[in-house]
């Protein structure tokens, strides 16, 4: 009956093509930290040169904030929102209530991916999964390595969807939704979004 | 946990992105409950990237307002989904509390309903139970009354599809219809999207929460999680 359920879910609101916004390329790869060999690695980066990016963010009230969390946040204080050039996702583990060497794990990631795009300071952090475990991180570093060695970066709605699929944990269909706009002029933007959630769901972030 | 991000080839001001991302949030993402629970890594962020050739999107902008609508009702979109895909969830559920005297307010009551496990599961077993609403109402932990004055509150069912009639009211200024039409109760509680409407009566202002039923299989997938 659940599998059931799970099916019409997916059929009924994840989407068969979709619109993407210019200048963002998007990979995902199963790095081997989820037990049944899923997708849990993923990293959308921004390839836009003509100008800086703008990034914000809001993260979880929870006193006990997540080593990426922490992270990321700091990051965005220290370039005041400018120039944040990727996000890397990984499910399977959550890099919370880890303490010191949580927020070493998260800063080698992140390190890695900033210097594989070439930005310092550049990259933000999501984590979900088992709280109170360390990052594997062998198998998530070789993992960005593969997704930039192996050129496994696209533009196009398969890789948009595996990337929403890489962030998801007990859910039972991945949430990517996007959409063309129009300014007053006529001119066209395009707005793309994906999220991940299922249970521990309610949240007050700021 | 919820992770989520938006990104967008619009160019918009960063001083700007903040408030507008942090705005959308508070009337979608944060408007959200599977079971009321708060994760260690809760995160959404944007990115507006700049590479379609048009001008920065400020607050002085012609268009900052419409930009800001659109991302917002883009972020509802998307924090509902999370709620269609809650653990176990059979139902999704719109509360919806207006004429509140204070905004605060009437998210406060929202969220209260939306989190109480005694609703979820009456909306599960498809029991038109709205003693366990108005209980729940009682409860929130409001600063004050002035939003809620129990001569003037209203609470009724909404039906989500084209059947009539659409609102099947259960508490008329704060007076219970005993002789609720338990018929149609039923075929509004069998529908797979429904709306609890709560109508305080005290002001003008409201707020929309959205939840989910309470199932055995919220269980079963939870009570193996880590191992």
């Amino acid at each position: 009956q659940s599998a059931a359920k799970s099916i019409d879910k997916y059929a009924q609101f994840v989407p068969k093509s979709g619109v993407f916004p210019k200048g963002y390329e998007v990979a995902s790869l199963a790095s081997g930290v989820k037990k049944n060999g899923a997708l849990d690695l993923g990293i959308i980066r921004n390839i836009n040169k003509s100008k800086k990016s703008s990034a914000a963010a809001v993260f979880t009230t929870n006193r006990f904030k997540a080593a990426p969390v922490q992270f990321s946040r700091k990051v965005l204080q220290s370039r005041s929102g400018e120039g944040i050039d990727a996000i890397v996702v990984n499910s399977g583990c959550a890099n919370a209530v880890t303490g010191e060497l949580g927020l070493q794990d998260a800063e080698k990631v992140a390190g890695q991916v900033n210097k594989l795009v070439g930005n310092s300071d550049s990259t933000l952090l999501m984590s979900t999964g088992v709280i109170g475990q360390r990052l594997q991180l062998e198998k998530i570093t070789a993992g960005i390595d593969r997704l930039f060695e192996e050129k496994k970066f696209s533009t196009d709605f398969d890789g948009w969807l595996n990337l929403s699929k890489s962030i998801c944990t007990t859910d039972t269909f991945p949430k990517l939704i996007s959409s063309k706009f129009a300014l007053s002029d006529g001119t066209e933007y395009t707005l793309t979004g994906m999220a991940k959630g299922a249970g521990m769901i309610c949240p007050n972030m700021a | 946990t919820l992770l989520g991000f938006i990104v967008t080839d619009l160019p918009i001001k960063t001083s700007v992105l903040q408030p507008l991302l942090s705005g959308a949030v508070n009337r979608s993402f944060n408007c959200i409950s599977v079971d009321g629970d708060m994760s260690t890594n809760d995160t959404i962020c944007m990115i507006a990237n700049g590479a379609i050739d048009t001008t920065v999107i400020d607050e002085n902008s012609p268009d900052f307002e419409k930009v800001k609508d659109q991302v917002t009702e883009f972020a509802k979109q998307l924090a509902q989904l999370v709620v269609r895909d809650g653990e176990g969830a059979t139902k999704f559920v719109t509360v919806n509390v207006k004429n509140s005297a204070e905004f605060k307010d009437a998210k406060i009551i929202a969220e209260t309903i939306s989190n109480s496990m005694l609703v979820k599961s009456a909306l599960y077993g498809q029991d038109a139970n709205w003693g366990r609403i108005l209980c729940a109402i009682g409860y929130s932990k409001l600063e004050n009354l002035a939003s809620l004055d129990e001569s003037k509150i209203n609470v009724s069912f909404v039906a989500t599809d084209d059947s009539t009639p659409r609102e099947l009211k259960l508490i008329v200024n704060g007076v219970p219809q005993f002789d609720i039409d338990e018929t149609r109760a039923s075929e509004i509680l069998k529908l797979p999207d429904l709306e609890v409407l709560v109508d305080l009566g005290t002001g003008s202002e409201e707020c929309q929460f959205w939840t989910c039923d309470l199932s055995h299989e919220y269980v079963t997938i939870n009570g193996d999680y880590r191992s």
